[in-house]
């Protein structure tokens, strides 16, 4: 086999009940990133090329949760997580807390190719962005509504759960020595 | 999350994944994606990315330990994909797409359904969501 490639665009509960429309869009979507990752390896192009350009392709697209249509942190900001990684060198690149880069999956590779590390978190991962020609975003561009629609349903949930638990019961359970079976570590 | 591997036809391997992290996530949790190892990883025998739980994808070392699995069990990376998801991962925690050395493609999960792809050089193309 001269070469293969695999996608996803994310696990969990998928409803089975979503409208046909939506499940064809999927469908395309995924089919569209599978030709983007097969025009680079068939024409000879490496796998870190593809890797990065078919996961450009589904950070763009606001159906999945990477890039634009990134879901809400607890704040009602965005805060987005990359890697790469190159199996021959052992070679790795990650960025973790990203607010404003369109798209992490190029800064993780920046990350991996021109730094002597193999992480940047928050502040630091924005500030190593400065250094680099990347295209920089303002925190509106990973707005989509169905985001912020969960994001508020969440929030009203955890209103909804400390109200009834109170503080008390939210207290962590008992360390195993106390006779908890909660982990610790 | 959304994530990607792949091999050239230089024979090399290589792993992506991207996240928004986890809805109403709080003060800077991270989850598995940028942890090399957990949520990505690629070695000389496979390339991996993980999408699902994040706490319990890094307590597994997701990524590492199908690598080492393959390697010193010794395994296929559908028995090494069985071992995690299976022996190692609870139901409904994860999901993963894998492709091997060999080109031997994966997309396998223990959730009800994951948006997956794959394709290669003799002319195997699937689109899927669910099982």
């Amino acid at each position: 086999k001269d070469w293969a490639l695999v996608i996803h665009g994310g696990a969990g509960v998928i409803s089975q009940d979503m409208a046909d429309s939506v499940r064809q869009a999927y469908r395309a979507d995924l089919g569209e990133a599978l030709s983007v990752g097969e025009e680079i390896l068939k024409g000879g192009g490496s796998s870190l090329d593809a890797v990065e350009q078919v996961i450009t392709f589904l950070e763009d697209n606001p159906r999945f949760n990477a890039g634009k249509g990134a879901v809400f942190t607890h704040d009602g900001g965005h805060e987005l997580d990359a890697a790469i990684m190159a199996g021959d060198s052992r070679t790795a690149g990650a960025v973790t807390g990203i607010r404003t880069v369109k798209n992490p999956i190029s800064l993780a590779r920046m990350v991996m190719e021109h730094s002597e590390h193999v992480m940047f978190a928050g502040e630091g991962a924005e500030r190593y962005a400065d250094e680099r020609d990347v295209e920089r975003v303002n925190q509106d561009y990973f707005y989509t509504e169905r985001r912020y629609r969960a994001w508020r349903r969440a929030i009203k949930e955890d209103e909804a759960q400390s109200s009834v638990l109170g503080d008390k019961d939210r207290s962590p359970a008992p360390a195993p020595s106390e006779g908890g079976d909660r982990k610790f570590g | 999350t959304v994530g990607c591997v792949a091999l050239d036809k230089e024979g090399k391997l290589a792993a992506g994944t991207s996240t928004g992290g986890m809805t109403n996530k709080k003060y800077g949790r991270v989850g598995d994606v940028p942890v090399i190892g957990a949520g990505t990883y690629a070695s000389d025998v496979v390339a991996v990315s993980m999408t699902g739980w994040g706490e319990r994808i890094m307590e597994a070392v997701s990524g590492h330990t199908v690598s080492a699995y393959m390697k010193h069990k010794p395994a296929s990376l559908e028995e090494a994909a069985d071992y995690l998801l299976r022996e190692v991962l609870e139901p409904g925690e994860a999901g993963m797409i894998a492709v091997d050395r060999y080109g031997n493609m994966l997309m396998d999960m223990n959730t009800p359904g994951m948006f997956r792809g794959m394709s290669d050089s003799e002319d195997h193309r699937e689109v899927a969501i669910w099982k």
